[in-house]
């Protein structure tokens, strides 16, 4: 960066002062972290997140095994955990809504792994079995369709965890995931899948960006 | 690499830290609290060019010296104060969509300079 005099910062004395240093510095702090997190401008928060939910979200993240070495080659990666927005639901199912896209799909983003994470509220000594729908549009984008379902049993209160497979992922990829969660077989008296504050449930997915968004760096 | 001292004129690192609260970012960047962009500013004598990292000795400044002065006559000459190790800036955000993210954004944070 050429100063007033036309000297560079490495290249001089250290001429200038702590405040024209920080005025000069601080909008390059800001555009070079943009940058490399190729946003245009700082994101504005329309929907926040309550701590509580931010606490959990981040411990069940670090949940994870320790010690899992990345690869050599990884290229940029990123975790993101996106909290669920509850669509049509009732005491029998829970759908769920996940987004993912942002600027950064545009570069295409290729989903290395994806888990639900929700919260069970069960009656005491009772085990359940719940069955996940994946629903993803159609070929023509007006409906959901079926594309796969998992069964999980449940014993216990508490976060429960679900691998996703490659249909869910291949919808993470594409922006949006719908889920449903069905209990089977047993009439609730209320919804078994809490989502309040504390207790929203959330995918967390490891995401690398595609390979075009690389050739654009190099 | 040496952390620049006021009034020392050698090549050296010069820490600057971006408060993120200062700037109104605290709100999406959930971690960390701010961002080192430490730069590296100062001079590089002929004695101390070509030498990434900035020997305190008096001896290696004085057989330095030698070597300049007899190369003094060499074309080119000079060299600048750059960075020598760099380490990545993990961050935690908020993406537009109240997604949280995680990344590492390699050679972010300046940790030695010398003269190249």
């Amino acid at each position: 960066t050429t100063r007033a005099d036309h000297q560079c910062l490495a290249c001089g004395e250290h001429a200038l002062d702590l405040q024209s240093q920080r005025e000069l510095l601080l909008p390059l702090a800001k555009r070079s972290i943009l940058d490399k997190l190729h946003l245009n401008q700082r994101p504005t928060l329309s929907r926040p997140v309550s701590r509580a939910a931010l606490r959990i979200a981040l411990q069940r993240l670090h949940g994870r095994p320790q010690g899992a070495l990345p690869e050599a080659d990884r290229g940029q990666e990123y975790e993101i955990i996106s909290f669920a927005e509850t669509g049509f639901s009732n005491i029998n199912q829970t759908r769920l809504d996940f987004h993912f896209f942002s600027d950064r799909t545009a570069g295409g983003m290729e989903v290395q792994e994806a888990s639900l994470r929700f919260f069970v509220q069960l009656p005491p000594n009772t085990t359940w079995t719940l069955k996940v729908r994946v629903l993803v549009l159609g070929s023509h984008e007006a409906n959901l369709t079926l594309a796969t379902q998992h069964l999980l049993t449940v014993d216990a209160s508490g976060w429960h965890q679900l691998l996703l497979g490659p249909e869910a992922q291949a919808a993470c990829s594409q922006g949006h995931l719908t889920l449903e969660l069905v209990p089977e077989g047993q009439v609730a008296e209320s919804s078994v899948i809490l989502s309040g504050a504390a207790q929203r449930p959330f995918v967390a997915a490891r995401v690398r960006v595609g390979s075009k968004h690389r050739i654009r760096r190099h | 690499g040496i952390n620049c001292q006021s009034g020392s004129k050698m090549c050296c690192r010069q820490e600057f830290f971006v408060d993120f609260r200062e700037i109104g970012w605290h709100d999406w960047i959930i971690q960390p609290e701010g961002y080192s962009m430490n730069f590296c500013t100062g001079q590089c004598p002929l004695h101390v060019a070509g030498m990434p990292g900035i020997a305190a000795s008096f001896h290696t400044t004085v057989l330095n010296l030698l070597k300049a002065n007899a190369a003094t006559g060499t074309p080119g000459g000079g060299s600048c104060c750059v960075p020598t190790v760099r380490r990545p800036l993990s961050l935690l955000y908020y993406d537009r969509d109240s997604n949280i993210v995680k990344t590492d954004i390699p050679d972010m944070v300046v940790e030695a300079c010398g003269c190249s």
